[in-house]
């Protein structure tokens, strides 16, 4: 019931 | 040429320990601030951030900015090997393809050598910039591990919320549900066993307890954790380890639906 979110969603890619 | 001596070597046995099970492959960079890592787990849900600095260390030599791939599985395994009590040395030479670990007992009448293998890993690397926290909750480290071990024995994922008042873990399963409310503390003699609050705006947020019974793997790190939470941002979990830096766990949160 509950979609997890991917973490890279929220910090940009050095 | 790298060379790190650090004299309480059961605090890398316990980082170790903290961080094996979220991620097998990870680089650890050296630098002249300190040793560090920043690796995400294999199914990208979660992060997890250490820094040892320098300064934390008896002798630190790192002549240029390295990067070593290491297993951590395989690196736990070796550091299981040194007393907890042990002087451990890091040690690896310029374009070497190994790192030397290396354990002395407090009477110096034993030396062990353990030489890894280093490994090629093509990591990504995440800007985590500073962030202002809507909450704020410190409490005693062996107390959040307790609330995270027995809510996954009812269900599968915790909702946190934070007021003025304390902090609510909430769970539910095929069984029932289960509810704790940490209160804010105000007592002085102890401050290790306070539950201190900073709450700019109340905040709930729900997250997979699995992956904060891992991170819990760093209680023996630390008498306190610091959870950070707003809304719409990964929750930082952070073990301050004494006198070196720290190891933070960021989570992405699950949508309530």
């Amino acid at each position: 019931p509950n979609e997890q979110f991917n973490i890279s969603l929220f910090y940009a890619d050095l | 040429m790298l060379e790190l001596r650090l004299l309480q070597g059961g605090l890398l046995k316990k980082v170790l320990e903290a961080m094996k099970d979220l991620v097998n492959d990870a680089n650890f960079d050296c630098s002249p601030t300190g040793f560090s890592l920043q690796a995400m787990d294999s199914s990208h849900v979660a992060l997890v951030s250490l820094l040892l600095r320098s300064e934390g260390f008896e002798h630190y030599r790192c002549d240029r900015n390295v990067s070593m791939g290491m297993n951590l599985n395989n690196m736990a395994k070796m550091l299981r090997c040194a007393g907890n009590d042990d002087i451990v040395t890091l040690k690896a030479d310029d374009g070497s393809d190994c790192i030397t670990f290396m354990f002395e007992n407090p009477s110096q009448d034993k030396i062990a050598d353990f030489e890894m293998k280093l490994m090629d890993i093509d990591s990504e690397h995440l800007g985590i910039p500073d962030a202002e926290y809507q909450s704020i909750v410190r409490m005693p480290a062996a107390e959040f591990a307790r609330i995270c071990r027995d809510l996954s024995t009812i269900g599968d994922t915790v909702l946190i919320s934070v007021s003025k008042e304390g902090v609510q873990f909430s769970t539910r399963g095929d069984m029932g549900t289960a509810n704790i409310v940490c209160r804010r503390t105000t007592t002085v003699d102890k401050p290790e066993e306070d539950v201190i609050i900073e709450m700019e705006e109340p905040v709930s947020l729900t997250f997979a307890l699995r992956y904060l019974n891992s991170f819990t793997k760093a209680t023996p790190l630390a008498t306190q954790v610091t959870i950070s939470m707003s809304s719409d941002l990964p929750m930082v979990i952070e073990y301050r380890i004494e006198g070196m830096g720290y190891i933070r766990y960021y989570l992405a949160p699950k949508i309530d639906e």
